[in-house]
């Protein structure tokens, strides 16, 4: 019972030619490829980081983002459970990345 | 903890769902 395997057929590299058309992503409103403000990817980077198996909780999260008023946090931290990013553990103060992997 | 794990399959979906 021999297999045939053929051999993908050779990719041709797709060129990028229109790239000065791109436009580029100037002024402060800066989003990153995956579609979350930096305010949520900070908040999602810390939540990733955090080694507990409970999650990190949110008065941790209120410490290391200083800058950032706890509504706002608290809005990225809704936005990242409703897109199923994270997920809150023990409690509802306490959360967990789900794309950790 | 059978919550802990209802939230990270409910949240899993919805990631889930997102990428469809």
């Amino acid at each position: 019972n021999k297999s045939h395997n053929q051999p993908s057929a050779g990719r041709v590299p797709i060129g990028n030619p229109g790239m000065g058309e791109a436009g580029n992503f100037g002024g402060n409103n800066f989003m990153p490829a995956n579609g979350l403000t930096v305010a949520q990817n900070q908040v999602l980077s810390l939540i990733k980081a955090c080694p507990r198996p409970e999650g990190l909780n949110f008065h941790d999260l209120k410490n290391q983002l200083q800058h950032m008023t706890v509504a706002s946090i608290k809005q990225a931290v809704d936005f990242l459970s409703n897109e199923g990013h994270i997920y809150s553990t023990v409690d509802d103060d306490h959360f967990k990345s789900t794309d950790a992997e | 903890l059978v919550r802990i794990q209802r939230n990270k399959a409910a949240a899993l979906l919805r990631l889930a769902a997102r990428n469809v």
